[in-house]
């Protein structure tokens, strides 16, 4: 599903050249749950963001269901992110101004989902993430962990074939860290979607089938999470 | 050194009132090390805005070092959270296209240090959160626990008498986050720096003295940490 081929990515030139991510090689299938993990700066994100064909490596290829996905243009990227992937940020990148229901109708406004079905599945993703109370609040009139669960429901209310969540569980308390890994693992295992997930917490990579951790821009282990 | 008195506040009105805080009373005294503590939603930066005097109550009132805040006008209080308070905010607030030494450089400005000083304490509090190699990197050239190191950073660097920090290690790896909560422990006990911190993570609280819970904005238990 997902291949990146020797893939690096440098920022800056000569002295000040920071090398994010340095020949990396990971091979992802479908209906896979990987935890990404690695200390601060150490390339995680970087390596999510070319995955989600939101950036592109500097070296290297990446291929999404076989196709280069470097050799696209940035309308056939958009596309190709709109029907296949959801992303949950680091930061969220909710539109402040509006309120969590139309952060949500947003994807599908652009996958040309009729109104109605629309407002369904939105107010559904919402329900799942435990925010039904908050239908017409704005991202700025909801706390952090709320804004996080609105970030995590986007990506889902497309219903698409992988998800690329970003530290989703970084602003919430235990007990709803786990309601959402319970659901992340729901729709790995009953829907077969695909999961790359990025945690520094070692009880959320539990729900994941595999480990791959990260050190100063490359691939120090990838390994079979045994104790599932 | 802080007082709130059976403070409440409320969004919205009539039926979709909300009340993020009810009727919270807390008393926090000098050099005191707190840790804030409850799920999701449950008004813990309600409260911490307020304490930082970002925010005013909708009813009761807040004691800074015995000024009554909510009697101050807006400059009074600016000059109150410039002169006595650091804030590390949970969605970090940094300028974007700063870098990240002058981001820490502002808080120095607003004080009239002269220049020279001003760069010397910059650079010293960035080299305290480890990101000396990443002075000129502006914050969105940074990963997401780069910048929150940053957010850090800028808190301590007017050595300020009380440090509010909302959930300052979300998005840090272990290591980093216990080297955090060392430099807290450090300010308060050498230093005498008041700390109020707010986390979800048990293990981080066990840095602190003292345990507040919050539940439904309300404050469920307010407990000394005995274990420390
Ligand atoms: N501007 C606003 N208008 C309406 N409701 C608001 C507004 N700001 C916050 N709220 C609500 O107040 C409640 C408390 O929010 P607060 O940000 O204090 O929670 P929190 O404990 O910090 O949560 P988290 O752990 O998720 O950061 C939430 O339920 C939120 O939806
Ligand atoms: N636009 C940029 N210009 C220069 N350097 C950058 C840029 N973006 C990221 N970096 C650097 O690349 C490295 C990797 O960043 P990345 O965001 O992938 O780390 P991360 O593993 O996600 O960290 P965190 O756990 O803190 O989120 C960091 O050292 C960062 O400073
Ligand atoms: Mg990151
Ligand atoms: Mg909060």
């Amino acid at each position: 599903l997902l291949r990146l081929i020797n893939v690096s990515k440098i920022y800056g030139t000569g002295e000040s050249a920071v090398a994010a991510l340095s020949h990396i090689n990971v091979s992802i299938q479908p209906g896979e749950f990987v935890a990404i993990m690695g200390p601060s700066g150490s390339g995680k994100s970087t390596m999510m963001n070319i995955l989600g064909c939101l950036d592109a490596p500097t070296t290297g290829h990446y291929y999404f269901r076989g196709v280069d996905v470097g050799s696209l243009d940035r309308d056939q990227r958009a596309l190709l992110r709109r029907n296949f992937i959801g992303f949950v940020f680091q930061g969220f990148n909710l539109l402040k101004r509006t309120s969590a229901l139309e952060n949500l109708e947003l994807p599908l406004i652009y996958r040309g989902t009729p109104r109605g079905e629309r407002h369904e599945l939105a107010r559904k993703a919402l329900a799942l993430v435990g925010l039904s109370d908050r239908e017409t609040h704005t991202a700025s009139e909801l706390s952090g962990g709320q804004q996080q669960r609105v970030a995590i429901a986007r990506a889902l209310v497309t219903k698409p074939d992988v998800i690329f969540a970003d530290e989703p569980t970084g602003n919430l308390d235990s007990a709803k860290s786990h309601e959402i890994m319970e659901l992340f693992r729901t729709l790995n295992e009953e829907q077969g979607i695909t999961i790359v997930l990025v945690t520094h917490e070692e009880d959320i990579a539990a729900y994941a089938k595999r480990h791959v951790r990260f050190m100063d821009g490359r691939i120090a282990s990838d390994t079979l999470n045994v104790q599932r």
